[in-house]
């Protein structure tokens, strides 16, 4: 990627994170739509023999074979019986049996997460610079087991087995399916085996937001990653005919628009269709859009196709706006043609431009790549929020990363806007989503992982986590684009990432797998139901009392009982514990705590107030109580912090606490 | 008409696993397969995520293996999407 090094403090930690060859030997795995091996982002120079520990393969198929792999890209498998099964022999004129990504997807994960540096990337021009991967020493791996018609379970629990019996350290999944419990979730079931390896899985948070309870991948062995956006847009203003100019994005490059006003319509006003604002394939009538300006609405269709369907009318460009569900979040585009996106509101005044005007016109002005953008970062709309639907007191996400307009290797079997038409072939594209901020993490544990390789993966996230940051250099909270309001715990988890801090966290919350299955005790799930998960006989101690509080997690979240309706007499409290340890990963040293209680009416009382640690791995338990009146399932969610300092480092806890 | 089939993932408790198949857990699954199904493919056998296999079964193939001693649970295969 571009810009996310020096954004995430990377470019100047060079020291910090030492280019041992413990960081060349990390070995990220990335369970995807496959990777184009060309990419640049694959060279190999200045990289030693594969890692001993290597047991992997690079298998052979359609357009690829063994040859394709290198010291960078260390394996390629791919995984298509369950797709094959369900929908039928591959269409191998259409996509390839093998590791060969036709998509591009893939490519962008792998090379977000460990590609190598290459020098003059853009895209178009765009995003200009050195193009990196988060953990440019580590090694690659792709498992492929995302297709045309989609990823199937079956197929990606076999990749996971084999990533597991290849020796991956990292493994990176930037896909999800329905919310569904942990010993049915197939993610979840492959990352538990994964955990106990010592393997950390990194998976992306979904697109669902901003709705609250639209997470996926929540199981507490998974680190859950949101997506910020970066302090890099790439502004295309709307000109129009009134005088009037609107902030927008795009990432168009080719023939500019004339020097001049152009007539400009809804796309609702050119159509016969109901939806004709959508411009949907086939809507729009040529008579009234050519050479014109069209103004389209977000939704259903692809916006790369809305773009191609006014090209296709004879439009001579496109504004498209956002709705309701993307306010004022801007994702910039390759568009086939002259186009920007504007926000909800500003789409709504051109709306009113374009009904109230007898002859409205307008332009789009294209000014290229703008870095240093503030705010920076803010919580994207699309990234999924909390609360955990299936456990609500596991606070989730867990962190966000860079997932906006973010720039990394693409396939050379697809154009930018991975549309049939789109014959242009470029070597990076810039793409939004949580797939995005997911390998950023991958690649940052796997930094971790070279920097201190006797780390656990929950030692890695909550070094990850513990560090994180909630607000700018200003002291001002990170903003949530969708409300413009400061983000919440339920947006952002513990924070944005910062690797360089994360480093050195100072006290770390570990967590093993034993943990975890009293956690599903907690859970009160059958010796079945843990059988099929952990693959183990294992059964809950009778005499002993779980609770799901007692998982080790680096965050808190709190779910007090919900008021009865009836409620006589003094409001009555209650109070619950919590119990957490904390294990030395730095110098001797005593940390202080401090609690951050977002009201008076919760009382947040931590035990002991003071832990003081003398060695390497020592490990010091202390206890929170949290009391609050119970209060109606209605009151909306509040939020705290616990923090122990010892003056050089900060370990940091959100903590949520709501009534349900 | 043969029911449709669909892809199961089946786990084993391989602690139940008769002492006859001397640890060759590959030909428990099979035989279990075979109790219900002459026809029933196993696409995977997994040894690190899962005890168990993935295989093709009509609905009631599954509910019928289900049952069998030894399996934990039969659970539909899910499709998943790129974020």
């Amino acid at each position: 990627t571009t810009r996310t090094p020096t954004f995430l403090g990377l470019d100047k930690s060079a020291d910090f994170f030492p280019e041992s060859d413990a960081m060349s030997d990390v070995i990220i795995g990335v369970l995807d739509t496959g990777v184009w091996p060309e990419s640049k982002s694959f060279d190999d120079s200045g990289l030693g023999p594969v890692p001993a520990s290597w047991r992997g393969q690079c298998e052979s198929g359609t357009n690829f074979s063994s040859a394709n792999c290198n010291r960078k890209l260390i394996g390629a498998r791919y995984f298509s019986r369950g797709y094959e099964t369900t929908l039928g022999p591959i269409d191998e004129s259409k996509e390839s049996k093998s590791p060969r990504d036709d998509d591009g997807h893939g490519t962008h994960t792998s090379t977000t997460a460990g590609g190598s540096v290459v020098q003059g990337a853009s895209l178009f021009g765009y995003a200009p610079g050195t193009a990196r991967g988060m953990a440019t020493r580590a090694r690659v791996a792709v498992y492929k087991v995302c297709w045309v018609g989609g990823c199937f379970s079956s197929d990606i629990l076999a990749a996971m087995d084999k990533a597991i019996d290849d020796n991956v350290n990292v493994l990176s999944l930037s896909l999800g399916g329905g919310i569904s419990d942990y010993y049915r979730d197939s993610v979840a079931i492959g990352a538990f085996a994964a955990m106990e390896k010592g393997i950390l899985v990194s998976c992306s948070a979904g697109n669902a937001g901003p709705s609250p309870y639209s997470l996926s991948n929540v199981a507490p062995w998974i680190t859950t990653v949101g997506a910020g956006t970066l302090d890099r847009d790439f502004p295309a203003y709307v000109s129009l005919g009134n005088g009037k100019n609107f902030s927008g994005v795009s990432l168009y490059k080719g023939n500019s628009l004339p020097n001049k006003m152009l007539p400009f319509v809804y796309a609702g006003n050119a159509s016969n269709m109901t939806n004709g604002n959508l411009c949907m394939t086939g809507t729009l009538i040529p008579e009234k859009v050519k050479g014109k300006i069209v103004l389209c609405d977000r939704g259903i269709n692809a916006r790369v196709q809305k773009g191609s369907v006014v090209k296709a009318a004879g439009g001579a460009g496109m504004v498209l706006t956002n709705t309701a569900a993307n306010g004022e979040e801007l994702v910039a585009d390759a568009h086939l043609l002259p186009a920007t996106a504007v926000g909800q509101k500003t789409g709504d005044v051109i709306r009113d431009y374009l009904t109230s005007d007898s002859n409205p016109t307008a332009t789009i002005l294209f000014e290229g790549t703008k870095v240093g953008i503030e705010p920076s970062p803010v919580v994207a709309a699309f990234s999924s929020r909390g609360p955990n639907s299936i456990t609500p007191e596991i606070l989730k996400p867990d962190i966000i990363a860079p997932g906006v307009n973010i720039l990394a290797g693409w396939t050379g079997a697809v154009g930018p806007t991975g549309l049939e038409e789109d014959d242009r072939r470029v070597g990076f594209n810039i793409i939004s989503g949580t797939s995005m901020s997911c390998p950023h993490v991958s690649g940052l544990a796997a930094l971790l992982k070279g920097a201190h390789p006797e780390w656990s993966p929950a030692a890695i996230r909550s070094a990850l986590m513990t560090t994180a940051y909630t607000a700018y250099k200003n002291g001002r909270a990170i903003q949530d684009v969708s409300t413009g309001k400061p983000s919440t715990p339920f947006d952002h988890g513990a924070g944005h990432v910062d690797p360089v801090s994360a480093l050195n966290p100072g006290l770390i919350y570990d967590i093993t797998a034993d943990d975890y299955l009293n956690f599903l005790c907690a859970l009160n799930y059958t010796p079945s139901q843990i059988s099929s998960l952990a693959r183990r006989n294992f059964t809950c101690n009778e005499s002993k009392k779980f609770s799901v509080t007692d998982l080790n997690y680096p965050s808190f979240a709190v779910s007090f009982p919900a008021e009865s309706a009836a409620r006589t007499g003094s409001v009555p409290s209650s109070s619950i514990k919590y119990s957490r340890t904390l294990t030395n990963v730095g110098p001797a040293g005593t940390y202080k705590v401090t609690v951050t209680s977002p009201s008076s009416s919760v009382r947040i009382m931590v035990e002991p107030e003071t832990l003081s640690f003398s060695q390497m791995n020592e490990k010091k338990l202390y206890t929170v109580t949290f009391t609050a009146p119970s209060m109606s399932s209605s009151t909306t969610s509040i939020f705290g912090r616990i923090e122990w300092s010892d003056e050089k480092h900060v370990v940091g806890s959100p903590v949520a606490i709501s009534w349900t | 008409a043969m029911e449709k089939k669909k892809t199961y993932i089946i786990h084993m408790s391989k602690s139940q696993m008769p002492a006859t198949f001397n640890d060759d857990h590959t030909h428990w699954y099979d035989s279990s397969l075979r109790s219900v199904s002459d026809s029933a493919e196993m696409l995977y056998v997994y040894n690190n995520v899962v005890h168990g296999f993935s295989a093709r079964l009509t609905p009631q193939e599954a509910e019928s293996l289900e049952t069998q001693p030894g399996i934990l649970s039969v659970l539909p295969e899910l499709k998943y999407q790129l974020h």
